[in-house]
Parts: C-alpha cells; structure tokens; sequence
C-alpha cells in the first residue's frame, strides 16, 4: 500500500 | 490592464481545462503577462498557468494587479464567446469587476461582460527548479489514452522510466493492466513522436483520478511533457503558444 504525500512537503510557502 | 486574444478559444480551452481542479484563483497580472497558480482543494495537485504578454497584441499592464476571480463564474461568461471571437480583458487600478468583450471578426457583433472579483488570500508555493531525471515528449492524446484506461482498473499508476523505455502499470480489483512506450521518432508527423531524455532511471507511483483531470488540457497542444525524478512531484507541462504554458504538479504516492 502507499499513501498520498501533499505537495506542501515539496515546495515551500512563499 | 488591457490585453487583447486573437482568439477567445486559447483562454476558453485553459479555463476548463483547471475549472474541476481549482475553483478561486488569481489572475495575477504584471507587464510580463497573466499568470495563475492554484492547488486543488486537498493540496496534491497545482495548476501554475503562464499567459506571457507575448500571447497578447496589443499587451499592456500598467501596474501589477491580482484578479480574484471564481472559475465558475468565468466559464459562465466564456461560454458566451465563440472560439474565433477576439477576446479583450480589461481591469482598472484597485478594480472591482474584470471586464470581458468578445468581437466577432467576420460581422459587428461585440458582446460586453462584467465580472465581479473576490479577494482571494492564496498560498502561493515556490517551486524550486529541478534537473528532473527524466523527460518524456509524447502526444498529448497518447497520454490521455493512456490515463483512461489505466483509470478505469485502478486509482494508482506506477511510472517507471529506463532507457528502455516508459511503463504505466496499475493493479486493480478485477486485474492488472500496463502500456508501454518506447523512445519513436516519427518521419512523416514529428508531433507523434515519443522523446525520451534520462539521466537516471525513475519509479513512482501517482493517483490516476488528477492525471485524468490534467488530460482536460490535452485540446491546447498536440504534445505533452511529463518530467520526473524519484520522490519529487510529476510535473505535466502542455506548451501553448509564445512560450506560454499550463503545467500541473502532482505529489506521488508513497510506500509506507
């Protein structure tokens, strides 16, 4: 199984 | 603001193309163009839209401007202009509405649109600039094929990319399923043809239900480019005139 990561892990806030 | 579409069909096509997507957005406007960036509600995927003024004749935005506007309501009053109609967007400084007209070139028809805008409070994501391990050209219609039918078994597709070639594979209830692609040049129609660029193999597995969305851009250009490196998100890129683009970012899914 595998989950969905949110992309807030991969890009900053600005 | 003032930026006039030799043809509405450009902005008709990009507004569908996101409206399941992302539904508030800014319209950001400065004298380089129009650019749009937005996530989906549950922060795995974005839209990042770049209408460079160049794509415009004439283009001209005084003053750097955000237009909140609500997609919906913008796809309302696109579904009143026909594709090859000119399309002019205007705004004043510090606007309330974003003011839309729509020319007709063959007769004297001019339709005039208002839309009120919403103060839309963004987050807005820098995205570093990657060397992604892989490149994959392929025909935008190939890449929506293969997306449905994969989807039709499966919520997930893995991607892997060798110097073999690209393989979408998925695994479902009823059975397992895989297309794969190889690097093809076509001689006679250059736009079917299959480029793909490694510098190392890649895996990684995405959720099918935002590619299928992605592919609603797939009438805007002939090709699309998928770029990938392990444990970054996908990113889907469908190049539009005058260096102009609408690319998505999709998070991957990852083992436990």
């Amino acid at each position: 199984t595998s989950h969905q990561v949110k992309l807030l892990a991969f890009f900053n806030d600005k | 603001l003032e930026a006039r579409l030799e043809q509405a069909a450009m902005l008709k096509r990009v507004v569908d193309a996101i409206k399941d997507l992302v539904q508030d957005c800014n319209f950001d406007c400065n004298d380089s163009g129009i650019a749009l960036q937005a996530m989906d509600n549950s922060h795995v995927a974005l839209v990042s839209m770049m209408l460079k003024s160049e794509s415009f004749s004439p283009f001209r935005c005084d003053r750097n401007i955000a237009l909140g506007i609500n997609l919906t309501s913008l796809t309302k009053v696109l579904r009143a202009a026909q594709g090859d109609d000119i399309l002019t967007l205007k705004a004043e400084d510090a606007p309330d509405v974003v003011n839309l007209t729509f020319e007709s070139p063959e007769s004297d028809r001019l339709s005039e649109y208002d839309i009120k805008l919403m103060d839309i409070d963004q987050e807005h994501l820098g995205i570093p600039d990657t060397e992604y391990a892989a490149t994959i050209t392929l025909p935008s219609s190939e890449f929506s094929r293969i997306t449905r039918d994969l989807s039709a078994l499966s919520e997930s597709v893995a991607i892997e990319c060798t110097k073999e070639g690209v393989k979408f594979t998925c695994t479902g209830d009823i059975g397992n399923g895989s297309v794969s692609l190889r690097q093809h040049t076509n001689v006679e129609n250059d736009a079917k043809s299959v480029d793909i660029s490694l510098t190392e193999p890649v895996a990684l597995t995405f959720s099918l239900k935002y590619l299928v969305n992605f592919c609603k851009a797939a009438g805007l250009s002939d090709r699309v480019r998928l770029c990938l490196s392990n444990e970054v998100p996908l990113l889907v890129e469908y190049g539009l005139s005058n260096n102009s683009y609408l690319r998505f970012y999709l998070a991957p899914k990852i083992g436990d």
